[in-house]
Formats: C-alpha cells, structure tokens, sequence
C-alpha cells in the first residue's frame, strides 16, 4: 500500500484545488522557506483525522482554513482528499483504493468520507489500523520532532511500539 | 507463546543495533526493555522507631529508580535506547550532540519500520542537525528501505534532493498561495547513494 | 519619566520592524505591548437566575482573553510579536513556517541587543531552519552588529563559515577527546556578505 | 567589553586543559556532528552560573564531569575558567580582566572564584549584571532553542527585555 494521492482545497496555503500524485519510491519535497512544503505534511496529518490543533500549528482547528492573502478573500472551507492505493493490502479486500477525505468550515462544523459515503472519525481511524497507519500517526515526524523520540520517556516509545505491533 | 508486542520488539532490538553500527560507525547501540517493577506503596509497618530502611522496598527497587527517577508513579516498562558513539563512553542520552540525538532517533523509527512496515512515511526536515557525512548515511537507509515502503521527504536541502525518485518543487506566489511542480529524476545504474555490495 | 524597560523596549519596538523588513522583503511586523489588564474575580452577585452575562466582565476582558485565553490568572501585561510576509495576511505566529519562525525569533534578539548591546551573544545553529538566502540575509546582520558586540556563532553549515573573522574548527579524536584549531580569516574591502550601501 | 578566552578542563570532551582565545568581531565554531562545538557554549553557560542540569544537557551536575573514553579513565574533577577584557566598560573600574571560574568535582563539592578569590555564585551574578550579562544569558541561544522565543508567551518576552534593560 503507498500513498497514491492527495487533494488539498482550502487549506491553508492551498485555497484553490491543488492535487498531487505520488508513486511507490522515495518523493522529495524541496522549496525555500515558507513556500508550503510542512503544508503538505500538516494537510496530511490533518485528513487522517488529527484532533490537535497544535500538532498542525493552529490553536482552533479552523487556523488550517485559508486566511486570504494579497488580492485574495479568505475561504470558508478547507477540505483535504487523501487516496490511499490499497493493492496487494489486507486491507483491500473490497477496494483498490482507500479514499478519505475530511471538510472543517469557518463555524466549525466538519465531516468525514470514506470512499465517498460520510462516516465518522471512529471508521476512519478502524480504516487506518487495518492498513497499519497507527492511531498516532508514528510514521509522520514532523518539522522540529526528530528529537523528541531521543527525550521522550521509555514508556513513550514502548506505546510507539505497541502501536506499529 | 510471544505476544505481537514482544515479537515486535525483538525484531527492532535487532535492527536497532545494526543500524547504529551504519549509522556510528565504530560505535554500538541497543534497545533494551525495562520489566515492569512493583510499585513501592509505602505500607504502615511496626518497625523500630530510630531504623531508616524504608518500608516497602523490594529487591526492584533500584531498577524502579533507574527507569525513572522523577515519577515514582511509573511502574518502569518502557524501551530504553543505549548508544555510545566510537571512541566514547557510554553515558546519557541526554548528553549526545543535536546531531547525534537525530542519528539515535531514525534508528528508533527506522528499526521499528523495519519490524513492521507502515506504507508510507513522510519525514519533514529530520536531517535539520546532520552533517553532510551523516545525511548522506541517512539517506543511504532511505533508499535502501525504499523498496518496503513509499518516503516523502520535506527538506530545503539540495544534497537531499539526489536521494529521489521523483522530486516536488514547491514555490509561494502572490496571495500566500503554494504551487506545485514535480518532475521524475532517472535513477543511475550507479547511484552515489547505494553501495555496490548488497544492503 | 520613562522607566528604563519603557527606554528600551521603544527602542527594540523600532529596530523590530526595521529588522523584519531585512529579513523579509516586502512583510512587515511590529512589537505590541500589551498592559496588564486588572484581575478578572468572580464576584458573587444578586444577578438573575437566567443572566448568562460573566458577573465580573470590564471592557478589558476582551483583551486579557486575547492575550492568553489559555490561563486566567494571566494578567495579561507581556509582548506580544506580528509578522506578516509578504503578500499574505496577518495571522497566527504558531502558523508561520520552522524558517519563518526563526526569523521573526532572531529579529526579536537583535531588537532587544540593539537597544541594550550584552557583550557578546553565542549563537548555536540559530541557522539550521534557514535556507540559503535567509542564512545570507542572517550573517548580514550579524557582520553588520560585529562593530557593538562580539558574537560566537555555533554551526556545521559551510556556508556561515563564511562570515567570520576567526574560525575555530573543532574535531573529535580517541577517547571522546574534543581538539580545537583557529584560524584567522582576512576579510576582503569586497565583502560578499556586507553591502556596499552603509547599513 | 568581549569574551577574552575560555580554559576548560575535564569538562565534557574536553579532559585536558584546553585554552581558547576569543576577539572581538565575528567568531564561527566549525566541525561535524558530535566534535564538540556545542559543549564548548555549554562550558561558557556552566562558568558563569548555570543551575540547572538540564541547561547543559545533565540530570545530574556531575554528567558535566568528562566521563571517561577509549584509553581514558574519567576525571574527578570539571574546571572552566571565563576571562571578559573590560576595558571601556563601566565594570572595569578597578580590573582590565573580569576572570570566573567554577569547579565541580564528582562528591558534588563546587566552587566559584572571581580574578582567583573565592566567591559566592550571587558575587558572579552581580558582577555580570554590571556587565549587561543578565541572569537568564538571553545572549545565548542554545541549540534548538531559537524557535522557543517565538513560542514563548508575551509574559516571557517581556522578562527578556526587562533583563536587558
Ligand atoms: N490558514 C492559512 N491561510 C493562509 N496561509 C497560511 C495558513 N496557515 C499557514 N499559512 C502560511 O503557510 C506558510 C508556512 O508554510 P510551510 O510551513 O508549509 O512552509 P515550509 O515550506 O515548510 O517552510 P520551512 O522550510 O521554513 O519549514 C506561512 O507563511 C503561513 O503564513
Ligand atoms: N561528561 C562527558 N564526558 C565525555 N564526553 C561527553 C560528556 N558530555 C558530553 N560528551 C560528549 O560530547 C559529545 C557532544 O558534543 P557536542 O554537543 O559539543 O557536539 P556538537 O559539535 O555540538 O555536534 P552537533 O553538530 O551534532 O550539534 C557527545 O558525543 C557526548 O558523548
Ligand atoms: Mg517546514
Ligand atoms: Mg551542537
């Protein structure tokens, strides 16, 4: 299973359709400071249904909606699409795709899709466990966190196990 | 019979420390794993009033201690990392370099990868503190592990970019908004950063 | 009268947005001071049963909640930082990105250093967010600055080594010992990091 | 008023004494990771008062103490000597040279000393006051420390320039 592709609309630095596919292999994301790669990354996270606004540096979840910028309005949605190509996966048992996609508007109100149908947090996160893309989204490290692992207390990185087990 | 955890375990104790020999090179590392220990619950006991010992102290107390002496509310299971980089003592974590740090912590995510693969990994800027030999010893792993699952690396490194296959160029127009170019790089037969015996 | 914090932090307040003009072409940002706003205590009070309204709201309230929603007892009084880059909008600092942070945090140095000059600063891999132009835009202060304080900086980038007058290249040998070797650097009349204009 | 040199014995990496001449104007540490650049702005924090371990990368005081190495024993004892040249500064009204050390040894018996006298850490404290070193060396920014400023609450910030001021 990999990453197939992603379609980010709304959030954050992305207030227009943006989509992007990847391949099996190894992608890499290169740019000057500030230009949107950790964008990706949050947009990411974000769809696969984190409930922290801080981990994807907001402090309400609606930061990750488009604020406007020079001779543009702000958004009232952020939407992400996160295809996921199942192929070979246990967890493809029906389908060769794994679509999830979640929505927030500016009142706060959101929702969740698998491959198509709206569904809740909860199916999502059963969806991921099968395809061994654990609650906590270990296999994420974002900007700035490769040390914490190193500083983290045993226990932490035993649950860090438990999870990918 | 092992629980899924200890057989998890087991197989990135066993990574954890080949990889530290790739990535310290002449230095050697382990994963270890702290048995949970009683907790000491101080029991009222009749003991002589002038004796000191304390009261409820099994013989594990001192490897309570060791797992983590500010909280002893902690029962001590957890996964301990030894590193001692060639050349050196081995001593606290703690003390290791912000480079050194970053090494041990890919070699914790690395060796789990390793036990059980998730399907992608998206690493944002981990090389940040590595120097230019280490960052290419990381990325030797990245692609030798490429073939067990997809990486997405964000990085605003250019020695980072001739480790991909297919490179996404991202640039900040007017508005605050982020554009997207990728392109697909071929891959030499010789590549600089896979060594010619197998890995 | 002006307190001596009253002195210094005008005189930050102004290097401040200087200093976010260099490091980011076309943004701006400022320093605010926020002044403490009283205590709001909940005050028993002879209110209707189905009044909603807080009993103890002044009209600063909205303020003290702006300044840290997060802990109450907050009296609000602190500095707080606006940077907006250029051609997006004004938003939250947490959003900003790892090199923007960065930015924004050594302007705010060398607004306070300006205003009060310590005697020298060590500066360990404050770069390592940074890419290449802003590292360039970075070392211009600090070549700039050199003349009112010493500065030490701390790096494994080539491309700092470039600024400095004397170079200290340190390398670990057997048994975990640190060796040190400095070298003056001549410095050009055309230096590429200073330029010609007088900053 | 600048950083004149620096003397460190059995601190960290640095077993054998180990003299470093400073001048004004712009200094660059170099060398790869682990050499030891960081541990020679650990000594400079450690001379002049640091009171938490963890500042300098310890749990415990002692971890500063150099610990032994391949051929090497351990030694008993840390040293670090600071010498400010003075001159034009208000501080330098009687001396030229502004000299502190500090010493620890592993019983955790430690002394500081100012141009050779012994003293108390609140005489050091003072006398970088008067230098515009301030309590909490705001002049030092540690290694991954720069984004904490901006991550900081305004209540911090301000503590920083009154410091200075
Ligand atoms: N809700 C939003 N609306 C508009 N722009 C936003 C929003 N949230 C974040 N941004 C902008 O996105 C930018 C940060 O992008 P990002 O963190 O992806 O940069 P980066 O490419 O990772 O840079 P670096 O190399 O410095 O880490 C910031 O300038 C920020 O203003
Ligand atoms: N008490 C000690 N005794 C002996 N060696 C020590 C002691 N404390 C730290 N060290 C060693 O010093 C090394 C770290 O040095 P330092 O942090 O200065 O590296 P650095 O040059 O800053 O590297 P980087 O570029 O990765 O930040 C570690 O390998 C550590 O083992
Ligand atoms: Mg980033
Ligand atoms: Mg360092």
């Amino acid at each position: 299973m990999h990453l197939k592709s992603i379609s980010i609309k709304g959030f954050k630095s992305f207030p227009d359709r943006m989509n992007l596919v990847f391949s099996p292999g190894v992608s890499v994301i290169v740019g000057p400071n500030g230009c949107g790669k950790s964008n990706i990354t949050d947009a990411v996270l974000w769809a696969l249904g984190e409930q922290s606004p801080t981990t994807v540096r907001g402090s309400t979840m609606q930061d990750v909606i488009y604020n406007g910028g020079a001779g543009q309005k702000p958004r009232r949605e952020a939407e992400v699409e996160v295809v996921l190509d199942a192929t070979g996966s246990a967890a493809a048992e029906q389908f060769a795709e794994i679509s999830i996609r979640r929505t927030l508007d500016r009142d706060g109100h959101g929702s969740y899709h698998l491959n198509g149908a709206r569904c809740r947090l909860a199916d999502v996160i059963e969806t991921l466990a099968d395809a061994n893309l654990g609650g906590d989204m270990h296999s994420v490290i974002g900007q700035g966190k490769v040390e914490s692992i190193v500083l983290s207390k045993p226990r932490e990185r035993r649950l860090l196990v438990e999870e990918a087990a | 019979i092992r629980t899924l955890f200890e057989q998890t375990f087991d197989a990135a104790q066993d990574n954890f420390s080949e990889l530290i020999e790739h990535l310290f090179p002449g230095g050697r590392g382990r994963l270890r794993l702290l048995e949970p220990t009683p907790k000491l619950v101080p029991v009222p006991m009749a003991t002589a009033p002038d004796s000191d010992a304390p009261a409820a102290a099994p013989a594990a107390a001192t490897e309570a201690d060791e797992a983590d002496p500010d909280e002893p509310g902690d029962d001590g299971a957890g996964i301990e990392i030894e590193v001692t980089p060639a050349g050196k003592a081995s001593r606290r974590l703690s003390l290791l370099s912000g480079g050194e740090k970053s090494l041990v912590a890919l070699a914790f995510v690395f060796s789990v990868f390793l036990a059980r693969p998730s399907p992608f990994y998206i690493l944002d800027e981990v090389e940040a503190a590595l120097d230019d030999a280490n960052i290419d010893r990381f990325l030797q792993l990245v692609r030798r592990f490429s073939d067990r699952a997809q990486f997405v690396v964000v990085t605003h490194q250019k020695r980072t970019m001739d480790a991909a296959d297919v490179l996404y160029g991202v640039t900040m127009g007017s508005g605050g908004i982020s554009k997207v170019i990728s392109r697909r790089l071929p891959r030499s037969e010789q590549d600089p950063l896979e060594p010619t015996a197998a890995a």
